[in-house]
């Protein structure tokens, strides 16, 4: 699974 | 959050307000690609537009804020406080060239086809490149001054300071981001020929020259 939600990084 | 993330966001940082600081005491923007700067507000603009609909943290918020200010700012500073300092018929290369290859790419290669994820996508793949018109007007120009380098520098260690944090990421949370990584890896190898030269002649003491 892509990780949707893990765009946490800037 | 881990140790090379947090420098590596303070690499970044640090690199803004070297610029910053090297624009406001020259009162000059000679040296600094007016279309890189602009890159970098046309990345934080379409990566950053989960600011109004996904909540990461204080942190992640009040930096995506300040990174999109400031790259306003300095790009402001350039277009009309230091305007006179700054040379376009340096500042030649064509982003063209980047910015519909990054389009394309990230229609292709994406996480999900969506406004926000392409959007997203997109600023990964140009953030990569985005450093090009500036290298290659130094390229042109064959030298700089040691604070341009400075800022280069700073920018080449926040993503150099990625990768690990990748690997950690990878060991820790068993989380991979291919896009991101793989994008990390060029956006980085970019700096190499750079690091090169600011190692073994700015840091030094040398001017940072190019053989000609």
């Amino acid at each position: 699974e892509a990780p949707k939600d893990n765009h946490d990084e800037l | 959050m881990n140790l090379f993330r947090l420098l590596g966001d303070l690499a970044h940082l640090a690199s803004i307000f070297i610029l910053l600081h090297k624009i406001q005491t020259t009162r000059s923007c000679r040296g600094i690609s007016f279309k890189t700067q602009a890159l970098y507000v046309l990345v934080f603009l379409t990566r950053y537009v989960d600011l109004f609909f996904h909540w990461v943290s204080l942190y992640n918020f009040v930096m995506k804020i300040f990174f999109i200010a400031s790259s306003c700012y300095i790009l402001y500073l350039m277009k009309y406080r230091f305007r006179p300092t700054h040379d376009p018929s340096l500042d030649t290369f064509k982003i063209e060239y980047l910015l519909g290859p990054c389009f394309v790419l990230a229609l292709i290669f994406n996480y999900h086809f969506e406004l926000a994820e392409v959007l997203w996508a997109f600023s990964i793949y140009l953030e990569a490149v985005a450093i090009f018109p500036q290298l290659f007007m130094l390229q042109r120009t064959g030298e700089a001054e040691a604070i341009t380098t400075h800022y280069l520098a700073a920018l080449g260690v926040y993503r150099a300071l990625y990768i690990p944090n990748w690997i950690y990421r990878y060991f820790t949370e068993g989380v991979v981001d291919p896009i991101a990584v793989v994008a990390g890896i060029v956006q980085t190898g970019l700096y190499l020929d750079f690091f090169y030269v600011y190692f073994t002649k700015v840091l030094q003491g040398q001017k940072f020259e190019l053989p000609a």
